[in-house]
């Protein structure tokens, strides 16, 4: 996922897994 | 090890605390009874932790370590059920917390676990926005100890 490489700070590493966690679909597994 | 674990249930307890249940939930003893846990999980998903299911819960447990472990043993096959039925996930046998363990010693390892599993439920759920967007809320090294709990249950999956 490039989104969870963009972030290199901490904050942003916190930031880019929780946006990539909100944009998948709700009710899908992982 | 110990250390992490103890850390990432601290942190877990946290993140628990902002659905504010009615049942304390501020140290690990409290969360023993599973109560807090019950309550977290009908608000994650009241549609199928309903009111009835959370009837079955036990609320004055006192120190009875028999219904604690009743009480967590519901919760947890609650948590099974709602990852086949509602997630088409299987959670393997061996991430399965020891119930007794959790009521007998209040053991941070196995409340972990537990804990971890309920936030798959959030995260996954109808309303995952709604939670993740709480989790984001949270101060930065409890978000990482939340972020490393669900990349544990992420490579964990098996279907």
């Amino acid at each position: 996922d490039p989104n969870m490489k963009a972030g290199t700070t901490s904050e942003g590493v916190l930031a880019n897994f929780f946006n990539s966690l909100l944009s998948k679909k709700a009710g899908t597994p992982g | 090890m110990a250390g992490n674990e103890n850390e990432l249930c601290e942190s877990l307890i946290i993140w628990l605390q902002t659905f504010n249940t009615k049942a304390p939930c501020k140290t690990i003893e409290d969360l023993t009874s599973g109560v807090p846990m019950a309550q977290v999980l009908h608000q994650i998903d009241g549609a199928y932790f309903h009111e009835s299911w959370l009837a079955r819960i036990k609320e004055d447990v006192g120190e009875n370590r028999r219904i604690k472990i009743s009480n967590l043993k519901k919760i947890l096959q609650g948590i099974v059920d709602y990852y086949r039925e509602i997630l088409s996930q299987h959670i393997l046998e061996y991430l399965l917390p020891d119930c007794s363990q959790i009521a007998e010693t209040a053991d941070p390892t196995e409340m972990g676990r537990l804990l971890q599993l309920i936030l798959g439920c959030a995260i996954n759920c109808d309303r995952k926005q709604e939670h993740i967007q709480t989790i984001m809320t949270l101060e930065e090294s409890v978000q990482h100890m939340v972020m490393t709990a669900i990349q544990e249950l992420m490579s964990k999956d098996v279907d």
